[in-house]
C-alpha cells in the first residue's frame, strides 16, 4: 500500500506547502507513482501550485479534500474522515501519497497525522515556532515540557499504534534558514538536537531562505524542473536548493534508525 | 471608544502576531492606554509573548478569547461572539485595543475583521502569500481578480457599513523583506502598488527580515525595550528595526487619505 508522507505543523507559514510541493514533484520526477492530497482546500496552496503546471512535466495527480459544512461538528468530522479515506483509497496502487495539512488545529489535520507513515514537520529558526513544539526555559534554554503540537503528534501516534500497530516516522526539518551564522541559529540548532531525543523525532537536512523556493509558484514550476537542458540558467542558489530538496527526499525515503 | 487595530491575514506565518506584539508594546511605551486581545488562543503567540514580560515594563493587559467547544456550529459561533464583545467592552475606556487573529478562516477571525477600525495585514514578499489576496496572471503579472482573503475583508467591510456606517482603514505591510534587491522583490512591490488602488488598501512601511524580531520572544522583550539606557548594545539592525516599528505605528495612527 502507498507510503503516506504528511506535511504537518500547527504553526502557520512554517513551510509545509512549500516542502510538500517540492517533495511531491521530486518523487514524480524520479519516476515514482505519487499522488498529492491537499487538506487545506480553502487556501489551496498545494493544489494551486500544481494546477499551474505544464502537462508535459511529471506531475502528481492532486485531490483537494473539502471541509464539511454540516452544522453539527460530529457529523462534519465524520464526513471529512470518509472523504479523506476515500481519496486515499483511490490511490491505493500508488507508491507514495503526499498530504499537505493546514497551519491550524482541525479535524482533517488530526486525521492526516494519524494516517502518516512519515510525518515531516518544517519549522522556522524561531523561538515563536519552537513554542508550539516545546516549552523552553528563557534563561537556561532547557526543555521544560512538550507543547501543543508535539502533544497532538503523540496522541495520533498512540491512536495509530492502537489501530494497526504501526509507528510514525517523525522528521523535523529547519526551513527558511538564514545564511549568516549567529547566536540565535546556534541556540535553535542545539535545542532541536536535544528535543529530537526527548520528543522522538529525527532531524533532516532543511532548506535555506531562498527566493527560488517561491518565485516560480505562478508558473507551477519548481527549481527541480529547471536545468541547463531546459534553457533556464542555474545559479549557485539553484544548485544549493536542488541539493536541499534531494537531501530531504533521501531522508524521507530512508528508514528511520532502530529505536 | 477605543480604536480597534486588528492584525489579520488568512495566510499562516505572514507576521500577524509579530506585528501585533510590536505595535501593542510600542503604543504602551508611548504612554497610550492599550489592551491586547488574542483571538488565536490555542497557539497563543501574542499571549505567551507578553506573558513572559517583566512587570516593570509598559505592558498592555492581554486577554485570550477561547474557541467555543459547543457541538453545534451556530451555538459555538454565538458564544464566541459574546465572549469577544464582552472582552472589547471590558476595555471600553482604553484608547486602543490590538487584536491578533489566527492564520485561518474562522468565526473569530471574521468577527474581528468586522469590528476593525484599522486592519493591518502583513504579507511575505511571496506569490504564495499574494495568492490569498489576488489572482495574478503568470505571464503579465496583471491582477485577474480578488482572492479569498480580500473577498472576506470586503464582506466584513460591507457588514460594518451596514451596521454602523463606519469604514475599515485597511493597511497592508510587507514583512520579512529580503535585504537584497532582486527581480522578485520588485515584481511584488509593483503588484502590491497596483493592488492597493484596486482592492482599496494603503501600503505602510513594512519590516525587513531581522532576527531581532523573534529572538527576544522567550524573554517577553521587544527591540523597543532595548536601548543604551537598558544596558543592551544596539546594532545597526536594532536601530533599523526600531525605525520600522515606529514607521508602522505612525502609519496606523495616521488617518487614511480621503477616498
Ligand atoms: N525555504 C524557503 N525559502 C524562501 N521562502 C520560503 C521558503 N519556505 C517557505 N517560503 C515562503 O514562506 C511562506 C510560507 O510558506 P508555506 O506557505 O509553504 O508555509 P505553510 O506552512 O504551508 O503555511 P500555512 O500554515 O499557511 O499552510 C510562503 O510565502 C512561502 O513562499
Ligand atoms: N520581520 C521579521 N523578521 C524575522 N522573523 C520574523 C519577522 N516576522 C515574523 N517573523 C517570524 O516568522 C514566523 C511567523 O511570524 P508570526 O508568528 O508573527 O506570523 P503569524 O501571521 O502570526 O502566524 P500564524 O498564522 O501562525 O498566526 C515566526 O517564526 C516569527 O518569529
Ligand atoms: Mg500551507
Ligand atoms: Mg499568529
Amino acid at each position: 500500500r502507498p507510503r503516506l508522507i504528511v506535511f504537518g505543523n500547527e504553526k502557520g507559514g512554517s513551510g509545509k506547502s512549500t516542502a510538500a510541493v517540492h517533495v511531491a514533484v521530486g518523487l514524480a520526477r524520479a519516476g515514482k507513482r505519487v499522488a498529492a492530497l491537499d487538506l487545506d482546500a480553502r487556501q489551496g496552496s498545494l493544489s494551486r501550485y500544481l494546477a499551474g503546471r505544464d502537462q508535459s512535466l511529471p506531475t502528481p495527480p492532486t485531490v483537494a479534500i473539502q471541509r464539511s459544512a454540516l452544522p453539527v461538528v460530529a457529523d462534519a468530522d465524520e464526513e471529512e474522515r470518509r472523504q479523506l479515506d476515500a481519496a486515499i483509497g483511490r490511490f491505493g496502487s500508488y507508491e507514495f501519497i503526499v498530504l499537505d495539512t493546514p497551519g491550524s488545529d482541525s479535524n482533517l489535520t488530526r486525521l492526516a497525522h494519524a494516517r502518516a507513515d512519515v510525518l515531516v514537520t518544517p519549522i522556522n529558526d524561531s523561538f515563536v515556532d519552537l513554542d508550539l513544539l516545546a516549552r523552553i526555559d528563557p534563561d537556561t534554554h532547557n526543555i521544560t515540557g512538550p507543547s501543543l503540537y508535539s502533544e497532538m503528534v503523540w496522541e495520533q501516534r498512540k491512536r495509530r499504534a492502537l489501530s494497526d500497530g504501526q509507528t510514525i516516522d517523525w522528521i523535523v526539518m529547519r526551513n527558511r534558514m538564514g545564511h549568516v551564522e549567529g547566536r540565535n541559529k546556534r541556540v535553535i540548532a542545539d535545542i532541536l538536537a536535544a528535543l529530537a531525543k526527548r520528543i522522538g523525532f529525527r532531524l533532516a537536512p532543511g532548506f535555506g531562505e531562498r527566493v527560488i523556493f517561491r518565485e516560480l509558484f505562478l508558473k507551477g514550476l519548481t527549481l527541480l524542473d529547471l536545468g541547463s537542458d531546459t534553457g533556464h540558467s542555474m545559479t549557485l542558489s539553484h544548485v544549493a536548493a536542488r541539493q536541499e530538496v534531494r537531501a530531504l527526499i533521501d531522508a524521507i525515503l530512508a528508514a528511520p534508525p532502530p529505536r
